[in-house]
């Protein structure tokens, strides 16, 4: 009886084990989101600054956004409803959809934390832009330490 | 043995609550942070944290593509926007249906 | 069929929902099907 306790509690441990993992990279990627666009605001404050006032408004795409790309090759057959509610795309070849966020880590607003790559001065200034009580994932981030395929208790945060 | 277990059990029990909390906060912040009214408009003079306005620009998108191998739609659209892609292998087939307003494509200039 | 039907126009960073829209898309299969009657297919987004 008590081995079939353990057993249980070993399997539920794991369990948890498992979504604190999930959980952790939920929180590493909340944390990306909030660096990109706080970074991206600052860009553009110091943009307008520097340039005395805004870029031409037809230049500039507000958040939130989507971007499709594709070969410029491909011929885009689109269909529009006349109150513009609907779309319909007919593409002759493949295609990606991206949302802001991830063209934010594109552009490098998140200082390549994402992938492991960030100076020491990016890391500083990434630390700034989020609650002190999360700079600890920040430097996990930095060292390039992913929770997703990681083990639990091996980091700073 | 078995105490043991527990007490791991129990340790983990009050990581992952931890974990939730901070997920729920950094939630919260972001959507404030993109919600601010100050970031959808112009600047405020010596607005507070996070002041100014969230967008890119055109050279922004230009500069994650490659411009001379691929164009950039660009899709603005009201929450609540339904995006539905087919099934490739009868069409590569992208429809969007807005119900709280009408929807902005266009695409992205080269130059 | 495989379709995806996903809710867009939340505010900033949604999920990565399009990561499975582009899997399915660039998918190995319809890929090799299309790449024979059409150009090359897009090249993933570049990282500054």
């Amino acid at each position: 009886a008590q081995e079939c306790q353990n057993l249980e509690v070993r399997r539920e441990k794991q369990k948890r084990i498992e979504r604190i993992k999930q959980k952790r990279a939920q929180l590493q990627d909340l944390l990306l989101q909030q660096i990109a666009f706080k970074n991206l605001v600052q860009r553009n404050e110091q943009n307008e600054q520097q340039n005395q006032g805004p870029p031409a408004l037809n230049s500039t795409i507000q958040l939130p956004f989507l971007i499709v790309n594709t070969s410029k090759r491909t011929v885009i057959d689109c269909s529009i409803s006349s109150d513009k509610f609907e779309y319909l795309f007919n593409f002759d070849n493949t295609f990606e959809i991206h949302d802001d966020s991830e063209v934010l880590k594109r552009m490098g607003m998140s200082f390549g934390l994402e992938a492991g790559k960030c100076s020491v001065e990016d890391l500083r200034t990434a630390k700034s832009l989020v609650p002190k009580a999360l700079e600890g994932y920040i430097t996990d981030m930095s060292a390039g330490f992913s929770w997703v395929n990681q083990g639990l208790l091996s980091s700073s945060a | 043995r078995h105490w043991l277990l527990e007490k791991e059990l129990q340790e983990l029990q009050a990581a992952e609550q931890q974990l939730d909390e901070l997920i729920q906060m950094c939630t919260v912040q972001l959507r404030l942070l993109t919600e601010d009214p100050a970031n959808q408009q112009y600047p405020l003079v010596g607005g507070q944290d996070g002041a100014g306005w969230a967008y890119v620009t055109c050279q922004d998108l230009r500069s994650v593509v490659d411009p001379s191998e691929e164009m950039v739609m660009v899709v603005k659209a009201p929450p609540e926007t339904l995006l539905q892609v087919s099934d490739p292998e009868e069409a590569f087939q992208v429809s969007l249906r807005s119900t709280q307003g009408p929807i902005d494509v266009f695409l992205c200039p080269e130059d | 069929r495989s379709r995806i039907l996903v809710s867009i126009g939340e505010s900033f960073g949604t999920s990565e929902k399009f990561q499975k829209i582009n899997q399915m898309v660039c998918s190995s299969d319809c890929q090799l099907k299309r790449s024979a009657e059409v150009s090359a297919p897009p090249k993933p987004l570049k990282r500054l």
